[in-house]
């Protein structure tokens, strides 16, 4: 199992649409 | 020129290095009910005062490793089990995904709670801050509780008094959240004068027992939720540092993101900060109503979850991965046989062992100017930089399902020991397969 870890997440916007079953990804989340 | 501002990053070292000041920004119009995020190790932390001493960062490698080793357990043994119920599938749709659940073997050892971010919640009447930490990676909520009749680890702040709080109260062996614990947790419930039972193992041997509970939980002032269910840990041992516990963020029923699918419809977002970083938050909702399955947001590029690997995890496929603008060679095969997941608790992010080699290798062709330095724990591509105020490094780009392209910051690409051992911030499983 590959992983993404949380060093390679850092200021990313991590959008967790369980429900719609995707993940997304911003920039400048952090911001 | 060009091609360097393209795909090259030009940053002032110090940049990497953490910083001693906490600096928030006013806090902007977030959508939803919004929690601040903190690095464990970085400047806005309040639970490394008063002379704690903080983890190094070989120490933090060797726990990573180990919550890296737990996870792969547990995804393996789980994959059995999905293979096992494939027969039944066919027969009785709903009860299979069902039973994939409640087979999950007992032995198995669920992550680490490493936590390197935390966010503060309110639990109980009246409500007492908790600063958890903050885990995609593990379904259950759980906290240190009084009177701790075995064993509880030194936290910063005063530990939950469930007697204190006039909304507490204990959940019965024989009800099916109760029974619901086995998912969850990876291990049966027990009982305790009819009261529920919940146990939690780490891979490390880090552990959580107490009574299976319910209680008032106040994220922020609007988002109150009454016979919220979490862990009141009686006997709690491990690499918790002095939060008070943890969040767990993941898919099971009794994860917080299900507990509160009613008002939030199953979406949380999230920005974890860098160690100089100060605005990072949890937010849970889009802020555009509940139940919205298909969330459009602007400047979000969606990848969909691979939900076929099991349902604790999030799982995503990754397609190819860039370094310095030129994609890897690397055939979607490898990445699709091992599959990949995204843990906000992980450190490092592990790749199969070609697709690490690749990117290893392609990254030393771009960082040759550089002279190296020696091997931190399992990060193996190092450089002594205590020679250089600024840097250029190739960026480095993923590509996941649904071509959706993320760039990573800098600060996903480097770790810093220091000036004169800054490491690439990827390594390679063993094979692979695994």
């Amino acid at each position: 199992i590959g992983i993404f870890g949380n060093i390679q997440q850092q200021t990313l916007e991590v959008v967790y649409d369980v429900a719609g079953g995707q993940l997304g990804f911003g920039y400048k989340g952090c911001s | 020129k060009e091609t360097i501002q393209s795909h090259f990053h030009t940053l002032q070292l110090t940049s990497l290095l953490p910083s001693s000041s906490c600096n928030p920004a006013t806090k902007g119009k977030r959508r939803g009910a919004s929690l601040e995020v903190v690095n464990r190790q970085g400047p806005c932390t309040q639970l490394n005062q008063k002379g704690a001493k903080a983890p190094t960062l070989t120490e933090i490698l060797a726990h990573d490793q180990a919550r890296v080793d737990s996870i792969q357990a547990r995804v393996t043994d789980q994959s059995y089990d999905l293979f096992k119920k494939k027969d039944k599938k066919s027969s009785n749709k709903k009860k299979s995904v069902k039973d994939s659940k409640a087979n999950l073997p007992a032995k198995s050892g669920l992550p680490l709670g490493t936590g390197n971010y935390i966010v503060n919640v309110g639990l109980g009447t009246p409500k007492k801050d908790l600063s958890l930490i903050f885990d995609t990676g593990s379904d259950l909520t759980w906290t240190q509780c009084q009177p701790c009749v075995k064993s509880c680890y030194a936290q910063q702040q005063p530990i939950f008094d469930p007697s204190a709080s006039k909304t507490y109260s204990n959940i019965s062996c024989t009800s099916t959240a109760c029974s619901g614990l086995k998912s969850a947790t990876g291990n049966s419930p027990g009982c305790s004068s009819s009261n529920c039972v919940y146990g939690i193992q780490y891979g490390d041997s880090s552990f959580s027992v107490g009574f299976f509970a319910k209680d008032k939980l106040t994220l922020t002032q609007k988002d109150v939720f009454d016979g919220f269910m979490f862990g009141c840990g009686q006997n709690n041992r491990g690499l918790f540092g002095k939060t008070a516990g943890l969040i767990g963020l993941g898919r099971d029923p009794l994860s917080i993101v299900q507990q509160t699918a009613q008002k939030f419809g199953k979406y949380f977002s999230y920005c974890l900060p860098t160690s100089r970083g100060s605005n990072g938050h949890l937010t849970f909702g889009n802020g555009n109503g509940v139940k919205t399955s298909k969330a459009v947001k602007n400047g979000i590029t969606f990848t969909p979850f691979a939900s076929s690997q099991g349902a604790t995890f999030y799982f995503i496929d990754v397609l190819g991965i860039s370094v310095g603008g030129k994609a890897l060679s690397i055939s979607p095969m490898v990445f699709q046989n091992a599959g990949t997941i995204i843990d906000s608790g992980t450190v490092i992010t592990r790749l199969p062992s070609t697709a690490y080699g690749s990117l290893k290798s392609s990254f030393k062709q771009f960082m040759s100017k550089y002279p190296t330095a020696p091997a931190l724990s399992l990060l193996d591509t190092c450089y002594d930089l205590s020679n250089y105020t600024s840097i250029s490094i190739p960026k480095i780009s993923f590509n996941f399902n649904g071509n959706a392209n993320v760039e990573l910051d800098p600060n996903g690409i480097l770790i810093t020991n220091g000036a004169s051992q800054v490491c690439l911030a990827f390594a390679g499983n063993g094979d692979d397969d695994s």
